[in-house]
């Protein structure tokens, strides 16, 4: 089976959808056949992977509300190895509309079991990645319910550091009544820049609330990261020799650590 | 009646709080008296202006589910002349909690429009403040039905672009439906970093799609903004000869600027 993480933090921009498009690449790049799932009512990511907002056909939304399996929703990006579950500005209105139907936390679950099973072998994906949205609402939820393990995107900052605890507390809470296998994974450091005393006072704070929990790779605060998008691309293929890239490159190879080469 | 604006994104992490907390202190500090108000689950304005996040007693989500009047949990700051009313981490469940109420749209705006018809003359606000979370569900609706007019806080990146033409049709619709007094009252360039293309570009950008809305003032990535909320001050008492707090000043003075002095 493959790894399903849900990349989640309510706080907002603290480097979710990046690190979700480009750690995606990165594992793609290493070998790794990877589906990321968009979602976000912003539909940062599938903007971020394939430069489009206008595109047809179904998105996240339609598989959410059951109307399509995922299978027709999955469709290729610009990064070979990488493909996409894309979202749709009318996601915005699914937290209502979800919130009365029976079994709405593990929607997404079990549209990703269905694709799975469903997948050749050679085709199915070994790496899940969810994108969330900067809220702990229903769609976070099927995230966490789907995910066997939570990568928390922290910016070093004292504002980015108030809502850890309440999201740990979120992610015990679906472990312990949705989800007895989720875990977490790690909480990476992004935006991070060096030179500032907060940023090393918030990133000593986090190993005291959480010891051991932060990941050993730093994504620094790299320009290249935030122009990348706006090219449809990942780091890899926008600047392959930027800090962003060797970064990312980095933070893969840690977050596949134990699994090896494929 | 005072002026009610809105400081709404649904993009995360791109100065709302920020804003929020030292547009409020600047305004005070030129002699204004200001409310400002947490929409926000994270609560990460009321960290920001009081530093302490144990308080007892009543908080916006009490005021919002009708169990007190929004006179019980206006509290003071920091900040002379700069009240509050705090947010609490159970606003999270409000979304889901009062999606059923009748007129759930409209709940803040009555318990301002009690609020401000109770309060005596020399002590209602002249300014009230809305911090929203990033999202557009029920508590940011809740705020644009109570404005009169809608701030924008924007950074200027791409991804950060992508939900601006979204954010300004909702505001639309609600003025249209719910409030037809709201207005968009300007976008203020938050987190900018005058050295890279990337930020004359987004910057340009803004431009074209919404002539004349770009505020003149624009508020420069400074770490001492960010290093405020820790002290539970503003930034005019934190660091009063930052660039932040000179930038703050500015903005106050233009949002006020045909007001005239008090
Ligand atoms: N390491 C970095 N260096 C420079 N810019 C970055 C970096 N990581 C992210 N950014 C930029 O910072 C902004 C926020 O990042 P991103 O959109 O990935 O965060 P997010 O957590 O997904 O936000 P949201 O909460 O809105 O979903 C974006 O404009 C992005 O391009
Ligand atoms: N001009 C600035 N210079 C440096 N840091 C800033 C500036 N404005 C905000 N910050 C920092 O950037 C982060 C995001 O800002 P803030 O929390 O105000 O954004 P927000 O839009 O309210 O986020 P959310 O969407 O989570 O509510 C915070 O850590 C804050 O301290
Ligand atoms: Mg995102
Ligand atoms: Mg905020």
């Amino acid at each position: 089976a493959p790894r399903v993480i849900a990349i989640l933090n309510q706080k907002g921009g603290v480097g979710k959808t990046t690190t979700t498009a480009n750690l995606g690449a990165a594992a793609a790049r290493l070998g790794r056949r990877v589906l990321a799932c968009d979602l976000d009512p912003q539909a940062n990511l599938t903007t971020h992977l394939t430069g489009d907002l206008r595109r047809e056909g179904p998105s996240v939304y339609d598989v959410l509300r059951g109307d399509h399996p995922l299978a027709d929703a999955v469709r290729e990006t610009s990064v070979p190895g990488l493909s996409l579950v894309p979202s749709h500005l009318d996601l915005a209105g699914a937290e209502m509309e979800l919130a009365a139907a029976v079994g709405r936390e593990q929607l997404l679950r079990d549209a990703l079991a269905g694709f799975l099973s469903g997948a050749e072998d050679g085709r199915r994906p070994e790496l899940v990645l969810l994108d969330c949205p900067p809220s702990l609402g229903l769609l976070s939820l099927n995230a966490l319910v789907a995910a066997g393990e939570v990568l928390v995107p922290l910016e070093p900052t004292f504002l980015a550091l108030q809502g850890l605890a309440k999201l740990l507390e979120v992610v015990d809470l679906v472990r312990r009544r949705l989800n007895p296998g989720l875990r977490l994974g790690g909480i990476v450091a992004c935006l991070v820049d060096a030179r500032t005393t907060l940023t090393a006072e918030a990133l000593a704070e986090v190993e005291r609330h959480v010891p051991g929990k932060l990941l050993r790779t730093r994504i620094r605060r790299n320009v290249r990261l935030a122009e990348a998008p706006s090219h449809g691309r990942s780091i890899l293929d926008y600047a392959p020799s930027s800090r962003g890239a060797e970064d990312y490159l980095a933070l893969a190879r840690e977050v596949l650590g134990g699994e090896g080469a494929p």
